[in-house]
């Protein structure tokens, strides 16, 4: 089972939807796939349509549950979605307020990790898609993955927010006893506009080794999915965005497969 | 002096870029305009190009000294940009550690109501960027303001978040003694798209009382000012976004003018 983190600290660029279509994707390539929503805004959750105020249970009770030491099946919160070999662990707004306990409670950062052992054989890939802030469940995510992925805006604003995300990383990374493999993924890539272009000449020459060598294109297929709660390989499998999500992954594939 | 926080759990959706372009916008028009960045990622300090790994003083300090009923100085950490009129008081991470904090330390949830009773006589508008998150700076935020703006994308996913959003202002607003005015902006609209077009069309049934009549559109120009380093009104007066925007500041001084 490989358990793979899309994080960045900077909000709206794309790590829903990265999770999204890289679940969608894997599932149709036939692997049995959990996406595992973190985020209290619940945007992963939403999107397969299940309403995060109405739900009874999801990942907030697992973290419970872990560190204050009771049992709990983590198989209980699964959730399906209309893709075959594709499920969902949700999120709810008690996820908030984790941060606030996490001073009194031991071992906090490891629980996911912990959670996710009950799993191993029944998945071959876990996606956690994560909330936009520096704070307990990041810490969980970095904790519990094999492989970081970084979805980056090619604009500005979200190139200076990458260099204090890897600063941050390195920090929290200390814990672990071999460093985390990260691949940052340029993603709302538009040739037309300077900003764009500049942007991602400059990924290239700061970041070379941890960059993919692709890029996801804009694509409004992106926001029609979301609308239709399907996952985009299904709404459009000849999509631009589609094609190019497929060309990461088989990437991520061949980086992450054992030797 | 005028309090306005611009905020949403949603990432992405126009905060920053709304923050910097109504401060430019209200310096221009003659008014002593503070802005106040409390996202730990920074991204309205990096903007004026501050670097936040090397300020010494932050908002960040303001929240510590007030909390710890220690004697702070408000003035010493704000900053000038290059806009007549227009200061700044920057982030800095440690924002990020306060949420852990705020269960050992009383009263958390008023210090930058406090501190901003220092300045009341310096500035005519206080504009408050808040980070894509629920806790104890989201509610500093909305117990010290007089009004509340809330950019939301005009496409699917951000609408769903909207619901929540309210659901959550509501709650928090129990402890404020009179309601929070609130305005919800529609950005990123582009009319070529169905998701825009639907997205305001459900915007203007659901929230009719609290939406501006008017949208932001879709503008580069606003991405090569943050390159920049300028506010959009100095970078471009005429671009579709600065006309939007100022719009918008007509309207919501109207509603906001004591009479
Ligand atoms: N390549 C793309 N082209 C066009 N639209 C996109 C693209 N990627 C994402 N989007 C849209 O942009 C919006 C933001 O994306 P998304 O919600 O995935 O970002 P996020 O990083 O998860 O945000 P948050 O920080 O709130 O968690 C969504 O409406 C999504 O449909
Ligand atoms: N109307 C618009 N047209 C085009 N680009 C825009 C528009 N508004 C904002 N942007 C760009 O979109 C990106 C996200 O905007 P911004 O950073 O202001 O969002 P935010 O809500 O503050 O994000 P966060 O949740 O990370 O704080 C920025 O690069 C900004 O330049
Ligand atoms: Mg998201
Ligand atoms: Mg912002």
């Amino acid at each position: 089972m490989e358990v793979w983190t899309i994080a960045n600290q900077k909000g709206g660029v794309g790590k829903t939807t990265t999770t999204v279509t890289l679940g969608g994707l894997l599932a149709a390539w036939g692997f049995r796939t959990l996406m595992i929503d973190i985020d209290p805004h619940a945007s992963l959750s939403s999107y397969f349509g299940y309403d995060p105020d109405q739900l009874e249970r999801s990942s907030f009770d697992v973290f419970l549950a872990i560190t204050e030491r009771r049992h709990v099946i983590v198989h209980d919160v699964i959730l399906e979605t209309q893709s075959e070999r594709l499920h969902l662990i949700p999120a709810t707004i008690g996820l908030a307020g984790l941060d606030r306990q996490s001073g009194r409670l031991e071992g906090m950062g490891l629980a996911l990790k912990k959670a996710l052992r009950q799993l191993i054989s029944d998945y071959d890939y876990v996606l956690v898609d994560c909330p936009p802030v520096l704070g307990i469940l990041l810490i969980n995510a970095l904790a519990a993955c094999d492989c970081l992925i970084i979805p980056v805006q090619t604009e500005f604003l979200a190139l200076k927010g990458l260099e204090r995300m890897l600063h941050i990383i390195n920090m929290v990374m200390r814990v672990r006893t071999a460093p985390l493999p990260y691949t940052i993924v340029p993603t709302f890539y538009d040739p037309r506009t300077r900003s764009s272009l500049e942007t991602l000449a400059q990924l290239q020459r700061d970041h070379q080794s941890h960059l993919w060598s692709g890029h996801i294109p804009v694509d409004t297929k992106l926001r029609d999915a979301s609308r239709a709660g399907m996952t985009p390989i299904l709404y459009d499998p000849n999509s631009r965005a589609v094609l190019a999500y497929s060309e990461l992954l088989a990437t991520l594939r061949h980086q992450t497969l054992p030797y």
